[in-house]
């Protein structure tokens, strides 16, 4: 948690 | 996945579908700023690039294969299909004066100077402005078709409850993205005055039209 790069929204 | 981000996807995709079918069913584009379309479909093609490289689930690729479609779709019924009913005078935002500065910024302030890291990062930053040609063709005109606004309200609204999305995942998973996070902050905020405006005259029955 807290890392800005898991690309998981659209 | 969260109740702000689904009803926030919802609403992106209700936007898109409303602008599509609008188009297809008055076989006509008029009021509609071809420009901001080009950018849509241009932030979503930097941004859903990860599909060639990452499978995250079903539900995400199946819409980001909607958006990537639809967006497209509706460049081609604009400057293709029903090219005549195009209103390029009024749809004169320089392209360039968006496109330039956010691709400038997406090299200076990013989580990765990496090649899709960057892309993504100037699809969020391009999609914050994107609207804006849009908005400076209503300006012009001075007037909007009703169903041009819904479009505009949903539009809107997808961002605004990613806010709360993002206010969610930060308390919940302590996940945050400042970037997207600022991005969103600017593009919700160019919606308020038509947000206004939707509410006071459009939901009352009432055609939106500017003071000229």
């Amino acid at each position: 948690p807290g890392k800005s790069n898991q690309k998981d929204e659209l | 996945m969260n109740i702000f981000r689904l009803t926030g996807d919802l609403s992106h995709l209700a936007a898109i579908i409303i602008l599509l079918l609008k188009i297809w069913k008055t076989r006509s584009c008029a009021g509609i700023s071809g420009k901001s379309q080009i950018l849509f479909a241009l932030v979503f093609t930097t941004r859903y690039l990860d599909l060639l490289t990452s499978f995250i689930s079903f539900y995400n690729t199946i819409m980001k294969l909607i958006y990537i479609g639809c967006a497209y779709a509706t460049v081609y019924l604009i400057y293709m299909k029903f090219k005549a009913t195009y209103d390029g005078n009024h749809d004169s935002f320089r392209l360039e004066f968006l496109v330039v500065p956010v691709g400038g910024l997406a090299c200076l302030v990013n989580h990765d100077f990496s090649f899709l890291e960057i892309l993504w990062t100037f699809s969020i930053y391009l999609e914050s402005v994107a609207i804006l040609p849009q908005l400076f063709m209503i300006s012009k005109t001075g007037e909007a078709e009703t169903i041009t606004t819904h479009y505009l309200f949903f539009l809107g609204l997808y961002r605004a409850l990613y806010l709360f999305n993002w206010i969610w995942r930060f308390y919940f998973e302590g996940f945050f993205d400042m970037i997207a996070i600022v991005a969103g902050v600017v593009q919700t905020i160019l919606y308020c005055d038509f947000f206004y405006l939707y509410v006071t005259k459009v939901l009352k029955g009432k055609k939106l039209s500017l003071p000229a």
